[in-house]
């Protein structure tokens, strides 16, 4: 493992607690995008089934269990918990426009036509988009709480993170796995426009106002 | 590609 896979997860760890402590401690979601954390969840759900069938190392195993537990833990709170600060009127993605492309795509690109890499596939495929709903809310509302930026950008980092860290297993393992690195391009590519808006504008303003 | 190539990214 290298210095960038690892802060990549460590990112993505800290995305994932920042959202749920926001959630918990506010005892609000509002500004959040419920569907975003139920294709997060999925995408978790899907990915990490060799939890049952593999062990790799502690650490794998310990970060897969956390991040379905708090994914979970996010959504639980989104949809139960505090559903009265749900803000529904603005997450209307049809995340139905995601899941069936994606589940086709799957179907049809992937490395090997097996149960669990179809469903591995997916769920990096499905990665890639799971924050549009979430980027779409917020164009919507037109803006975000700080502690929301901070998430996203966490969040938008891992992804970017994994990708120079895929250059470096090429580089120096001759590691390469196309369907992860154009998914990824992918998914950093999604944040870039709030990356600008984060570096330009979220200093010192307590919204993040996105141009509708 | 070797299906049972393990994936130990996250």
């Amino acid at each position: 493992m290298n210095i960038f896979r690892l802060t990549g997860d460590l990112s993505h760890l800290a995305a994932i607690i920042i959202l749920l402590l926001k959630i918990w401690k506010t005892r609000s979601c509002a500004g959040i995008s419920g569907k975003s954390q139920i294709l997060f969840a999925l995408v978790f759900t899907s990915r990490y089934l060799d939890l049952l069938t593999s062990f790799i190392s502690l650490y794998n195993t310990t970060m897969k269990v956390i991040y379905i537990g708090c994914a979970y833990a996010t959504v639980y709170l989104i949809y139960a918990k505090f559903k009265a600060t749900y803000d529904g009127n603005h997450d209307t993605f049809r995340v139905e426009f995601l899941v069936v492309p994606v589940g086709g795509l799957a179907f049809l690109v992937n490395h090997d036509f097996s149960p669990l890499e179809i469903l591995w596939t997916f769920s990096i495929y499905l990665e890639s988009v799971a924050i549009l709903p979430q980027l779409f809310m917020i164009s919507k509302t037109g803006e975000a709480e700080t502690i929301t930026t901070h998430y996203l950008f966490f969040l938008g980092l891992y992804r970017a993170l994994y990708l120079i860290n895929w250059i470096w297993r090429f580089y120096f393992e001759g590691f390469f796995d196309m369907i992860a690195i154009v998914a990824g391009v992918v998914q950093t590519i999604l944040y870039c426009d709030f990356f600008y808006l984060y570096v330009t504008k979220g200093e010192g303003r307590s919204q993040l106002s996105i141009p509708t | 590609d070797d299906p049972s190539l393990e994936k130990d990214e996250l």
